[in-house]
Order: C-alpha cells, then structure tokens, then sequence
C-alpha cells in the first residue's frame, strides 16, 4: 500500500494546489525551516483522518486552512487527496477491483467536512477504518513527528505497551 | 488477545536484540515485561547499554543514544509487522555521523518492503534517498515544491 | 518590584523587536502581557511573524522558527542584563544553514562582553568557535578530553 | 565571571581527573553522541548548586557519581571544582581581595557533601549565593539545555514571566 500521489490544497501553508508523484523506496524531502515540509507530513496525517488538532500544532481545526500571508488573503477550504497503491487488497471489499485507493478530505471555515472513498462520499470512521492495524493507523508506530523521536524512550511503560499491542 | 500481545512482544523483542548493536555498533538491549503475571495490564521497559557502558536508568543516556534506542525500537516493531509507509520528521538531526551512517543504512535495508518518507537538514541523509522533494517559501508564506529528483 | 519587572519587560521587549527580525531576515516579534493591571500575576505572550507570513498561533511556527524565536527571546533577556557565562547545548541543531549564520553571527557579537559555551554537531558552528574541545570515549564508559585547539 | 578552569572527578562518564582550561570567547563541546558533552554541563551545573536531580537527568542525586563501565569498577565520590575570575567582585566581601572564585563540591555515596570556596567548607546556600542575580542562577535564561531550546516559546505565560523576573 504505497502512496502514489498526495495533492494539497489550501492545507496551512499550500494555497495553491500542489501535487506530489511518490514513488517506492527512500523520499527526502527537504528545504529551508519553516518552508512547509512537516506540513506535507501534517497533510498525510490529516487526510488519513487525524482528529487531534495538538497532534497537528493547532488549536482548533480551523487553524489548519490557509489563513492568509503577507500578500495572499486566506482561503474557505482545505482539502488533500491522497492516491495509494491497492497492491494488498487494503480496500474495503466493495473495492477490490482497484488498483488505487484515492482518499479525500475537505473541510470548510464554517467546519463542514467532507471524506471521500474514491470519489464517494463516506464518513471519517470509513477512511480511518482502512487504516486501522496497518501501524499507520491512530498509535502509528510508523510515524514520528518532528522532536518525538525519543517519545518511545521518555514514554510511560503503559504508554510503551500500546505501540507494541499495534504490532499484534 | 492476552496470547497474541504476548507474541508480539517476544517478536518485537527478538528483533530490538539484533537491532540495537547493529545501529550502535555494540552494546545489548531488551525489552521487559513490568508485570509478567498480568498479560492484560503490564507495561513495557527497556533496558539497554551502549557499548562500553553499564545498563543504567535510561535517562542517563545521551541525546543521541536515546534518539537511535528509539529508532532501534521502532524499527523492531516495524520488522515484525510492517507497515505499508513510513514518515520520519528529522529523526536523524541529533544523530553523528558514525550513528547517522549506520542509521541510514538500515533505512536502505528496509526500504526494499516499505515507503519511506524522510524530512532532513542532513547532506548525507538526502544522499541516501531514492527521490529528493524541494520544497521552498519564495512567495511570501506560501509553500511550493521548487524540485524534484528521482534516482534511477 | 512592580516597577522593576516593567522595567525589565520593556527593555527585554525593546532588544526583542530588534533581535527577531534580524535573526529572521525580516518579519517582526514583541513580547506581550497577558494581564497589564496586574504587574504582581501577569504572565507575558509571544507575538511573532516569522517573513512573509502573518501573525498566528505560536504552535503553528516550524521546529526551526520556534528554535529561533526562543534563541531570540534568551539573547534579548541576555542584552538587557548580560550574565558572565552561557551554556548551549546543541542549540543550533534544527537551524537550517541560513539562520545558523545569522544565529553564528549574533553570538560573535555578543561574545564580546559574555564568555559563551556551546556544544554542537555543527561543521560550520565548531569553525566559528575560538576555542575547540574535544572528547571521546575511547575507553569503555570513560570520557576524556583528547583535543584542544586555541585559535590564536 | 569568566570560567577560567574547570576539574571533574568522579562525576558522571568522568572517571579520571579531567582538566578543562577555559578561555574568553566562544568555546565549543564536540565529539561523538554519548561521549560526554552533556556531561560537561552539567558537571557545571551541578557545581554551582543544581539540586533538581531530573534536570541532572538523574533519580537520585548519587546518579552523578561514576558508576562503572565494562572496564571499570565504580568510584565512591564526585568532585567537580569550577574556578571564576572575580572581575566584577561577585565573592563574597570576605573574598574580594581574590583575583578568582573556586567552588568544589564532592557527593560520597554514602550522601555526605561537602562544599567549599577557596577551599573553605561553605553550605550549598553560601555557593548559590554567589550566582543569585546573574542570569546563570537558578532560573537561568542563560543555560540551555540539550531538547530545552524551545521551552521558552512552548512555555505557560507565567513561566515565561519568571525569566523575565531573573532580568530585572
Ligand atoms: N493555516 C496556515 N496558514 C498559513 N500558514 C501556515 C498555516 N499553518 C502553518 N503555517 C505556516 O507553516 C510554517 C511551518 O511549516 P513547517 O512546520 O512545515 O516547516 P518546516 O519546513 O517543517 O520547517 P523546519 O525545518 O523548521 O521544521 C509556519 O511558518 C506557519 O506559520
Ligand atoms: N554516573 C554515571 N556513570 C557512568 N556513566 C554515566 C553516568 N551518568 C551518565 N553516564 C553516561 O554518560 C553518557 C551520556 O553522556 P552525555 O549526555 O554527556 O553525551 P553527549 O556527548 O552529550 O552526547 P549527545 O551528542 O548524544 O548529546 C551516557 O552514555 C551515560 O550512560
Ligand atoms: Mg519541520
Ligand atoms: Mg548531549
């Protein structure tokens, strides 16, 4: 279940529609501070149905919708589409038939959202449901947000357990 | 369930025992039950001594020692259920360069089963990737990807 | 007591508004009270727009822009009232190459008057320094000093 | 109040007496992850009064005293002795006539401590007298330490007060 294609538009600091190709193996993505890269990674997180708005440096949810820069008013939406190889039949049954899986997320600034499943419209639970067990799922082991690498070293035994019950 | 923690965490352990000297080169570490009676409720410890060193609180470790026992960590239970992709926001920024080598390394080894996608300020570490994103702020406060390099 | 905290606030808030956006390229910052009728209780806000951007959310700021800023808030308490020594340990380590030299930059400045200490991972940060120690570990589990170089 | 000379003994991965001589300027720790840059730190740390042993990275104080290697049996005591110039006449009135400051304090594993200045047994809250007021004291906003360095940006607004308190 690879990703194939991430599109960001109007997701904090992406404005403009940005469309990246991936391909299998080793990524880097990199840039000077503060040019948007941990926000690439918020956007996966987020499309993938990320609910915890500390986890995404936010307040409220809102605050991750281009609110504007110096030269550019804000924008009413954000959405991220992304495209993943269906190469482990990871869709929902109904599905099996695809190559791809496409998820889509928008949310507007009067907090009305939408989730889609290829194109079809389908609630949160549907999209974080595709990633439940899969260890990118909600206790991902699998992704480390900046400066929480040692998180697993510093953390509490109980909360060491349940990135290991992950792993079952 | 109780059965199937308990095999997760054997597997998971047996992998953080061949990780942890290959990424430090030396030393040993494990994992520990904190109530091996109660399946359902027991936490998870970690023991773990570089080389040359006395297994002692890990809070003792350096910086750079706790950030790679993480990774030796993660990657364990990575190897024992992989998962489709993985995303490493500046993992390796408090690694030298003996640890960051053996630490990319092993991403190399991994990456042949699963997506890796590295943020990094590290010249090495974007030497190592198979695609390079660029990604800048030339206009005021608004991200573009600038380039883009794929490896063949 | 309520007087001299003011004092402090305002003078600390003055080198703030300078420190910031030269440290940044650009951009502004100023310190803010939380509560001004109470100078006893009242806490104090950061307010920073890092170029280009708006002024948002301090979480919202990158790994980098929050280093910096911080970096930006010690200097200015600092020039208000200089300590006679500063330890930083590994401060610059999320500072991409164009803020490191601004960063590199200002500690010179200030190294005038305040006899600083930084430990570091940094090529550029140790060619900065006058003084360079280095320590190992070449015995098991046991630090020494094995290099010392005074620039002349 | 430069730091002229600084001696560690016992303390930490510092087994063997280590000398650092100091020189105005800008002075960088280097080495290898784990060898002993931190340790430096707080070797100073400790020596002008740190009592809070979590800031020591430790759970008890006697933590700090070497505790062995693969090669080495460990040590029953930590010395750490720091050596000041007095320029600006921070000893004591009894000292001023001293061109520097020496502080030694010593932690046996039995508990017992001792503290000195110019090698007169002193209590611990004669040595953080002397750095009361100068920004290195105990609210210090001029030692940071390692994964500490956005704490002020990521603090309550009453802790950042505090700092701004030890300015005034
Ligand atoms: N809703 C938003 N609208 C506009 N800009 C935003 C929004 N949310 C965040 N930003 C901006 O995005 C920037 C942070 O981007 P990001 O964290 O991705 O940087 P980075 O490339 O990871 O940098 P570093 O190397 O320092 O970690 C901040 O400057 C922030 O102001
Ligand atoms: N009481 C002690 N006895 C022996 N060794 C100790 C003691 N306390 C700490 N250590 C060792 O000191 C090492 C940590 O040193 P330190 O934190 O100074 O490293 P560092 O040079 O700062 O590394 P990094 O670049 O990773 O931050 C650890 O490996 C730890 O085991
Ligand atoms: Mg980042
Ligand atoms: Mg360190």
């Amino acid at each position: 279940m690879n990703i194939k294609r991430l599109e960001i538009l109007g997701f904090k600091s992406f404005p403009d529609k940005t469309v990246f190709e991936f391909r299998p193996g080793i990524t880097a993505v990199v840039g000077p501070n503060g040019c948007g890269k941990s926000n690439v990674f918020e956007a996966i997180r987020w499309v993938m149905g990320e609910q915890r708005v500390r986890s995404l440096r936010s307040k409220k949810m809102e605050d991750v919708i281009f609110n504007g820069s110096e030269t550019r008013k804000p924008v009413g939406m954000a959405e991220v589409r992304l495209v993943l190889s269906n190469s482990e039949g990871l869709a929902p049954p109904s599905m099996a038939d695809y190559d791809e899986i496409m998820i889509t997320r928008r949310l507007f600034r009067d907090g009305e959202s939408h989730y889609e499943i290829n194109n079809i419209s389908c609630r949160l639970a549907d999209v974080t449901d595709l990633f439940l067990d899969t260890g990118v799922g909600r206790n991902s082991y699998a992704i480390i947000e900046q400066g929480q690498v040692d998180f697993v070293v510093a953390a509490k035994p109980e909360e060491r357990r349940v990135l290991i019950e992950e792993a079952a | 369930t109780k059965e199937r923690f308990r095999q997760a965490f054997d597997a998971v352990n047996e992998q953080f025992q061949e990780i942890f000297p290959f990424l430090f080169k030396g030393g040993e570490a494990r994992l520990e039950l904190t109530n091996a009676q109660d399946l359902l409720e027991t936490g998870v410890e970690i023991l773990a001594r570089p080389p040359g060193k006395r297994i002692q609180n890990m809070d003792l470790l350096s910086g750079g020692e706790k950030a790679l026992t993480a990774v030796a960590l993660i990657f364990s239970i990575f190897l024992t259920k992989p998962s489709p992709f993985c995303l490493l926001d500046e993992v390796d920024a408090p690694l030298d360069d003996a640890n960051l080598s053996r630490f990319n390394e092993m991403l190399r080894k991994l990456s042949d089963r699963t997506q890796f996608f590295v943020v990094t300020h590290n010249k090495r570490s974007m030497q190592e990737a198979d695609s390079l994103y660029g990604v800048t702020m030339e206009d005021a406060g608004t991200s573009r990807v600038v380039s883009v390099e794929f490896m063949e």
